[in-house]
């Protein structure tokens, strides 16, 4: 399957990457 | 959820991998030295880790760039994957750096990575950002520019993410005109 995200699942993860 | 162990934790894959270029225009050096390549991701954690670190677009300098390319696929007219295509192109006012510039940007990348153009995502080659004193450009470039029904559904949902007024029209337009054009206008092949 395509792996498609739309613009509110990619927003939640903006900050949470930045403390990985 | 809560991730119990961070080294467990399985980043989100992105249907492709990706490359930011940067272009600075140093006129001592050629157009190639000048186009460096930043980093590439092929994760939804990994984009935004890249996103997070690097300056806003209105941040940067007049004759700067930002490319995000699909990799292989190199930003520029003569890549195989290019010269066939052309791109939807975004002309802002000068107003419109303090205002709407890394914003469209932003959005732009977040159609890109996240796949939003539907089964037209596979024609979009990239996307770039020009910084230029007469006005910013916003562009996204496609693979083929005589896929007319890829290229529509590109240029409709853009508009719309961007949340373009219905009245501003935008123009798509071939690269080999683009490349070619003598005056300093290229005529729309499409429009939204």
């Amino acid at each position: 399957a395509k792996k498609r995200y739309d613009r509110e699942f990619l927003l939640g993860f903006q900050f949470i990457s930045a403390s990985m | 959820q809560v991730v119990a162990n961070p080294e467990q934790y399985i980043k989100h894959p992105l249907q492709n991998r990706w490359a930011l270029w940067y272009f600075k225009n140093d006129k001592t050096k050629s157009w190639t030295e000048n186009l460096r390549l930043i980093s590439k991701f092929d994760t939804v954690e990994d984009f935004w880790a890249l996103y997070n670190h690097i300056q806003q677009p209105s941040k940067l300098n007049y004759g700067c760039d930002y490319c995000l390319f699909k990799d292989g696929i190199k930003p520029m007219w003569e890549d195989e994957r290019n010269k066939l295509g052309g791109r939807w192109l975004i002309t802002l006012n000068r107003q419109q750096r303090h205002n709407d510039l890394d914003r469209y940007w932003m959005e732009t990348l977040l159609c890109l990575v996240g796949e939003s153009f539907d089964e037209a995502s596979e024609d979009v080659c990239g996307a770039v950002v020009n910084v230029r004193p007469k006005g910013d450009k916003l562009a996204i470039w496609t693979s083929n520019c005589q896929n007319r029904d890829a290229i529509m559904t590109i240029g409709q949902l853009y508009k719309e993410r961007l949340s373009l007024p219905m009245k501003a029209l935008i123009g798509y337009q071939s690269h080999d005109d683009t490349s070619s054009k003598s005056g300093s206008t290229t005529k729309n092949m499409y429009s939204v």
